[in-house]
């Protein structure tokens, strides 16, 4: 979901 | 994806056009140090996740100590430029006069209004793209000042802002292929590339194109 989004990009 | 890891690249490729600029000239001419600093405290602010030792991957892992490390690099060889080139230093920090409160401001109000998650980590990150996508203003407003840029420091600025510019086909591509719509960071980098498209209008038409790299 939106709330859990993972910052994989730099 | 081709346009992540173009970007990425260019990313790269930007800090050492710029170490190199740096180096080459021994003195800080046409470099804003406000954005320099700026960049600083994006990455710090961005990357407090490697605190928490969740890491994506060691390729992810490695970039974010480089940028962290480089832009505080940066900084340091400036600082040298002031004891080896006082006058030019001098010149710089006179050129260098764009409020950064304006867009330090700003980014923390937005990113207390847009996040994902009300936490400390998520606020900082959000803090960090809001103030990534206006990092630039104080480096574009004293060239368009001064009127004059060095070529480095031209294909500093375009290598920076074609990073930002390819993420926008890596999120399409994302959001095709995992169905990924992160619409904070694709937002903010609109914003960006936004902020960069006179830069390149004037970069096409100067520097591909022949002649001198003269803003209005």
């Amino acid at each position: 979901s939106q709330n859990e989004v993972e910052h994989d990009e730099l | 994806n081709i346009f992540r890891i173009s970007a990425d690249l260019s990313h790269l490729a930007s800090i050492v056009i710029l170490l190199e600029t740096i180096r080459k000239t021994r003195q800080v001419d046409g470099i804003s140090l406000k954005t320099q600093l700026l960049y600083v405290l994006v990455f710090c602010t961005r990357y407090l996740d490697l605190l928490t030792f969740r890491w994506t991957s060691l390729y992810n892992t490695l970039m974010k100590f480089f940028f962290i490390g480089t832009s505080i690099y940066v900084i340091k060889l400036m600082q040298e430029c002031k004891i080896k080139n006082p006058v030019a230093y001098k010149d710089m920090m006179a050129r260098d006069t764009f409020q950064i409160k304006y867009l330090l401001g700003p980014s923390a109000i937005l990113a207390m209004v847009f996040n994902y998650k009300f936490t400390i980590l998520e606020l900082c990150w959000s803090f960090s793209v809001w103030l990534e996508s206006v990092a630039i203003l104080p480096q574009l407003f004293m060239l368009s000042r001064s009127g004059k840029a060095g070529t480095l420091t031209t294909h500093y600025i375009f290598a920076l802002g074609l990073y930002r510019a390819l993420y926008i086909p890596n999120w399409i591509w994302r959001y095709y292929t995992e169905n990924r719509f992160e619409k904070l960071s694709i937002f903010t980098g609109l914003l960006q590339t936004a902020l960069y498209s006179d830069f390149f209008y004037i970069y096409y038409k100067k520097v591909i194109k022949g002649g001198g790299f003269e803003l209005p």
